[in-house]
């Protein structure tokens, strides 16, 4: 990348930022990390009967398990074996480890029951909070 | 055949589940299935119809719980942690009215009432009850005078399908101040949960009461006060109930392990009761074992 460096240093110092412009070479790309996806209960035809939220974000987790997955997602040391199985192909059948959710956070709800009742409930585990590589 | 195992698995693990928690699979609509959010999920995931038809709610209703879950919960629906109380699910049921009594019975000089019926089939097994509330909403049809002393009279009726006879014993319930009468507020809960409490524990299906409601000016503003019966919009029920199922938010206990809850009686606010209070305590002492 020397020509990009060279044509970077062209531009007054102020707009280049060095640790920035190294910091795509530390992480990849598409590490595992938590995404967005908002929800509106009318996209799943529900909005006749959950009157609250009206937008439903609970989020998920994609993107590749760097190799040391230890410091950066508190994996388990058996997240390495895996992956060591994985990269030298001692077995077709073993995947990469995968990103997954590692905590979650509850959900409010108030729904129109078939009866017309109403009702205030709150359930667990419906928004992922965080991501880990297992 | 890599498509079919892994759906024979699931269907085997679906019939293991359905041994262990038979209310964590999508019931067939009209069973009273333990958990109101799940068996629509699985419909979708089966890509059949949406959900059954729904009886409309009660327009002053909706408004009350809409107000609720605003103070429960954030815009995008994440429980407050700044709760007091112990519930996680709260039901309100709008009453079928049996029989109204519209003027004083001449006979038997009783005040006019009204016999409420109300259906509690989503009650489901899981869920405890902590407090029961009837819950009045006033429209500004209502003409309240700015001091208000007032009781509300409740008598437990039994279903005539059922055949039994309760104690017609009536309860009495005297509001606290005339400040509950304020124009300002739309809404007055009456704590009726020692009335209730053994009816919901016994898993009954639908309670009836007749309730009536009379009002004196306060003595203090107009020496010529007397009682007048006042004619209500019919109360509905509000239910505040624990639901233990795994897939139920435990607040207050994730509360409890983060920091001990406030010792203060006050600092609880009044919602939680006596009951809750013991479950907590409860709680506290296996904790502290």
């Amino acid at each position: 990348g020397e020509e990009t460096v060279s044509s970077e240093l062209q531009k007054p110092l102020a707009s280049f930022n060095l640790s920035e412009y190294f910091k795509q070479f530390l992480f990849p790309q598409n590490e595992c990390e938590l995404h967005d996806f908002r929800l509106s209960f009318s996209q799943l035809k529900w909005d006749s009967w959950i009157v609250a939220p009206h937008r439903y974000n609970p989020r998920y987790c994609k993107g590749d398990c760097p190799r040391a997955v230890g410091h950066r997602y508190g994996s388990p040391v058996h997240t390495m074996v895996q992956n060591i199985i994985y990269e030298k192909q001692l077995d077709d059948s073993v995947p990469r480890p995968s990103c997954v959710p590692a905590k979650y956070s509850p959900l409010s709800v108030l729904t129109v029951e078939p009866d017309g009742s109403i009702a205030y409930k709150e359930y667990e585990d419906m928004i992922a909070t965080k991501c880990t590589c297992r | 055949s890599q498509a079919s195992r892994g759906e024979a698995q699931i269907a085997a693990s679906a019939e293991l589940e359905s041994e262990a928690e038979p209310w964590s699979l999508p019931q067939p609509t009209g069973r009273r299935d333990g958990s109101g959010l799940l068996s629509p999920l699985f419909k979708v995931l089966c890509d059949e119809p949406g959900g059954a038809q729904r009886l409309q709610p009660d327009s002053g209703a909706l408004r009350y719980m809409k107000r609720l879950y605003k103070a429960y919960a954030t815009k995008e629906g994440i429980p407050k942690s700044n709760r007091s109380h112990l519930y996680n699910t709260v039901r309100l049921f709008t009453p079928s009215v049996q029989h109204k009594q519209a003027s004083v019975d001449q006979a038997t000089g009783a005040m006019p009432s009204v016999g409420l019926l109300f259906n509690l089939d989503r009650v489901t097994a899981v869920e405890r009850l902590l407090k029961s509330a009837l819950l009045y909403t006033f429209n500004d049809s209502v003409p309240f005078p700015s001091a208000m002393q007032c009781t509300c009279h409740l008598l437990l009726e039994e279903p005539e399908s059922s055949g039994q006879t309760l104690p017609r014993a009536p309860y009495s319930f005297p509001f606290a101040s005339q400040s509950e009468f304020r124009k300002k507020h739309k809404w007055v809960e009456v704590d009726v949960t020692a009335l209730l409490q053994p009816l919901v524990a016994s898993a009954k299906r639908s309670i009836q009461v007749s309730v009536n409601f009379t009002c004196a000016e306060d003595r203090l503003w107009s020496p010529s006060a007397r009682d007048s019966p006042v004619s209500l919009v019919p109360p509905s029920l509000l239910l505040y109930l624990n639901d233990t199922s795994t897939h139920a938010y435990q607040g207050w206990y994730s509360l409890h392990n983060k920091r001990s809850p406030p010792q203060a009686p006050g600092q609880r606010g009044p919602s939680a009761c006596p009951m809750g209070r013991e479950a907590a305590r409860g709680v506290r002492a296996r904790h502290r074992r």
